[in-house]
């Protein structure tokens, strides 16, 4: 996807016999496609293609390193500059009941990914704990409870509840008198645009004091990936990315975007419908596997 | 003096940087521009600012050309047609995890009561958590009868069920709703496959979403060749979408647009308006 499109650029200028002016500025077309493709934001793509073409011509190249080594160093570098050198895990405190609040465009994946990543916290021997505070979809509570259930994980909610900050405070206050370690808050679908719901989202977290709020971002989110998750980091300020929905043919450029925009690491990646279908987010692979 | 290649290659550039920044696909961006180059090579025009002018121009009616479709779905005329031949009209909705199907057969549903005709309802996801209770919800909400089956069933006898019952009882509509799925994965277009064949919906329609970029070409492609859409629902679309996945879907599958959602309410639903969205994309 992204990885082999980038691959491809980057082996045809391996490939080239000199790696001259004129073989930079074709791999710079090519890597600005690759990542146009992959849906990240066109002005980062602009920004980074630039900065790639100005280092990998003008740069003094080290010693005993080729001029071609040295402009695939350049673009690892970029791209690692944006996501980060190494895997950081989720924000967790031993001791003590760890907040965990998750927030997202409608649709994203919060609920099904929350029980994803409570089956892994499970599997390294904390105790887990979910709270159903979407009052607003129909089935909301239903479908976290069924995935909890399967997960063996406890759920913790009312289907009749309609005040989603009081559906937070219960449930938090439920699982800290428990002295559950990591405490999982599923939130209902939000844009920027709807003002009344970016408002609910700040009452909630003020409510609930999380130790860390996570963004869900659908993988095939285009454009608008930069633009919302500002929004988001603004009102209400985002520590973690999951990048969902991976399996498909979607490349993630958003998500890229996403981080770039927040500075917040993409911490896991949604790779199927299934409780299991979740794996820790490694940037040097992710880049490694795209420059091959 | 005549429009060469060259001029227009450097004109072009800011504005397929323009068409990409507003979710139109990488490949929809270079097909319009491609049309719009070959509506212009040897055209006569005077200096480079009505140049550039005389290309922004005629990339609007490319776009809104390409909105505009070919043989419109009238969906009330088809409702017409069924109720008069005594035939339930059979929708059945497909796209990827997500996309806001089953809010849209909601609306959809409240739509057509509005205007007297009776629906039934076909829960053909059989296997997301919580699906049944969804639209079991909005069923009782909008009064209006859902069939479904346990969890684990064959979706497609759920949409068989709903399809006897319309007939047997003269229900006007069958809203077959279906999980959400990848349009990569073998198996679950097969599934796909497998209920188009048992319910021969009247239409088939795709429901994408708004805020997806390059892969909303991708998917709209992929479920008309694996299945065949008649039409498509944009969703989301009040999520500042820009509307680019407009554009995509279309030039992917040269299939209309008919609604698109603007909301969770029922009544957040409105016609696709080609005009409104070119006006949108456009540089
Ligand atoms: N293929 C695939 N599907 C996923 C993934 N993550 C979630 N889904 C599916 O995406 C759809 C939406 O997931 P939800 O968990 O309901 O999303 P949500 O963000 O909670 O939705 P709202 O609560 O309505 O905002 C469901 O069909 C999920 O099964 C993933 O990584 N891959
Ligand atoms: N803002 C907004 N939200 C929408 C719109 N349409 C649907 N949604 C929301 O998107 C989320 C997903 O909707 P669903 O109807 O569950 O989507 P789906 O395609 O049936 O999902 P799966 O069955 O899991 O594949 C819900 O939170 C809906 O309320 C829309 O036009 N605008
Ligand atoms: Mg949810
Ligand atoms: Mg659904």
């Amino acid at each position: 996807k992204l990885g082999s499109a980038l691959h491809q650029a980057v082996q045809k200028l391996l490939r080239s016999a000199v790696v001259d002016e004129k073989a930079v500025k074709e791999l710079v077309k090519d890597l600005q496609r690759a990542l146009l493709q992959a849906d990240v934001n066109v002005h980062l793509v602009m920004d980074l293609t630039k900065r790639i073409e100005e280092r990998s011509l003008k740069e003094a190249v080290a010693p005993g390193i080729s001029r071609r080594e040295y402009v695939v160093k350049v673009v690892y570098e970029e791209l690692t500059s944006i996501l980060g050198q190494k895997v950081v895990p989720l924000k967790f405190t031993p001791g003590k009941s760890n907040i965990y609040l998750v927030v997202g465009i409608q649709g994203s994946g919060k609920t099904t990914n929350i029980v994803k990543l409570g089956r892994l916290l499970k599997k390294e021997g904390h105790s887990i704990g979910v709270v159903a505070a979407d009052t607003f979809r129909p089935g909301a509570y239903d479908q976290l409870k069924q995935l909890a259930d399967r997960a063996e994980i406890p759920c913790f909610g009312d289907s009749k509840e309609k005040d989603s900050i009081k559906a937070a405070k219960k449930g938090v206050k439920h699982y800290q008198s428990q002295k559950t370690e990591v405490i999982l808050v599923d939130t209902a679908g939000r844009h920027k645009d709807e003002k009344g719901l970016i408002r609910e989202m700040q009452q909630i977290a003020k409510a609930i004091k999380p130790d860390e709020i996570i963004l869900v971002v659908d993988g095939t989110l285009g454009q608008q990936a930069s633009t919302q998750a500002e929004a988001f980091n603004a009102a209400t300020p985002i520590g973690s990315i999951i990048v969902t929905k991976l399996d498909g043919s979607a490349r993630g450029g958003g998500a890229l975007s996403a981080v770039a925009a927040t500075g917040a690491p993409i911490k896991y990646i949604g790779t199927g419908e299934k409780t299991k279908d979740l794996e820790k987010f490694q940037p040097t692979k992710f880049v490694g596997q795209l420059l091959g | 003096k005549e429009i060469s290649e060259k001029n227009l290659d450097e004109a072009f550039s800011d504005l397929q940087m323009a068409l990409l920044a507003n979710d139109v696909a990488y490949e929809a961006a270079e097909r319009i521009n491609h049309r719009v180059k070959e509506t212009l090579e040897g055209v006569q025009i005077g200096r480079l600012q009505s140049k550039k002018d005389a290309i922004r121009e005629a990339l609007y009616d490319a776009i809104l050309d390409a909105l505009t479709p070919d043989s419109p779905v009238n969906l009330f005329e088809l409702l017409e047609q069924r109720k008069k031949a005594n035939e339930p009209l059979i929708i059945m909705f497909l796209g990827v995890n997500g996309t806001g199907k089953t809010t849209t057969i909601a609306k959809i549903t409240h739509m057509l009561q509005k205007r007297g005709y009776t629906v039934v309802l076909a829960c053909a996801d059989t296997f997301r958590a919580g699906s049944a209770e969804q639209i079991q919800i909005h069923a009782d909400r909008l009064k209006v009868r859902v069939l479904s089956r346990p969890y684990g069933s064959d979706p497609a006898s759920v949409a068989f069920d709903a399809i006897n019952h319309a007939r047997a009882r003269g229900v006007n509509v069958v809203l077959i709703d279906t999980a959400g799925r990848m349009q990569t994965d073998k198996n679950l277009m097969a599934e796909l496959q497998k209920i188009h064949r048992v319910a021969e919906p009247d239409l088939v329609v795709f429901v994408g979403d708004a805020l997806a970029g390059n892969d909303a070409i991708e998917q709209a492609k992929t479920f008309n060749e694996k299945i065949g859409i008649d039409a498509a629902v944009l969703t989301k679309v009040d999520a500042d979408a820009k509307g680019g996945a407009a554009l995509s879907i279309a030039i992917a599958t040269g299939k209309p647009i008919i609604f698109v959602g603007v909301g969770q309410k029922y009544s957040d639903i409105e016609s696709f308006n080609p005009e409104w969205f070119t006006e949108k994309i456009a540089p």
